[in-house]
């Protein structure tokens, strides 16, 4: 699932 | 990372450190919440630690240091050193009723049954309705600092900019998270009343007359 990817986010 | 990911983050920077500097230097913390900066700092605390368990970037890891630096440093201020001018009378909001609601959901609706994806969404739900304390403060209270109004200011426009930032990571990367957009959505749609007064009042009187 396209979610899952790394939290590279803040 | 894009340009609306980038301008979001240096945003959010921007009203962190504005908040900050406003009350160490004006030695007060008269119109802010309390309640809302220690939820902000409950949203650091839960989302980032994966400081612990993953690198990312330079830039990744310093910024969420440099969050929860700031968050805790704000709560110390208001809570402790500036305590006097802590208006404790106004910021009366019953921040269990966020709480609670949003550790539920997070824990019926997540990607994934873990400990720390639970905590993340824990954190995503929660900032999105972090601000209200704050807000329902200068409701009660009536009016807001100019410089309160651009620390919120700032804060709003961090988490539209996020939006403008999933349409493009969706449109070139395929890049999608609902969790994160439906909170952004909501995080936003709550300062949509404080963007329209902020642009409407913006620079005519030193005191923002919020409209309860």
């Amino acid at each position: 699932k396209k979610a899952n990817q790394t939290k590279d986010e803040l | 990372m894009n340009v609306f990911r980038l301008t979001g983050d240096l945003s959010h920077l921007a009203a962190i450190i504005i908040l900050l500097l406003k009350i160490w230097k004006s030695r007060s913390c008269a119109g802010i919440s309390g309640k809302s900066q220690i939820l902000f700092a409950v949203v650091f605390t839960t989302r980032y630690l994966d400081l612990l368990t993953s690198f990312i970037s330079l830039y990744n890891t310093s910024m969420k240091l440099i969050y929860i630096g700031c968050a805790y440093a704000t709560v110390y201020l208001i809570y402790v050193k500036f305590r006097a001018t802590y208006d404790g009378n106004h910021d009366s909001f019953r921040v269990e009723f966020l709480v609670v609601p949003v550790g539920g959901l997070a824990v019926l609706i997540n990607h994934n049954f873990s400990l720390m994806e639970i905590l993340w969404t824990f954190s995503i739900y929660l900032e999105s309705v972090a601000i209200l304390p704050q807000l329902f403060m200068i409701s009660k209270t009536g009016e807001a600092e100019t410089i309160t109004t651009h620390y919120l200011f700032c804060l709003g426009l961090y988490r539209a900019l996020y939006l403008l930032n999933w349409i493009w990571r969706y449109y070139f990367e395929g890049f999608l998270d609902m969790i994160a957009i439906f909170a952004g959505l909501v995080q936003t749609v709550l300062y949509c009343d404080f963007f329209y007064l902020y642009v409407t009042k913006g620079g005519k009187d030193r005191k923002k007359v919020m409209l309860p």
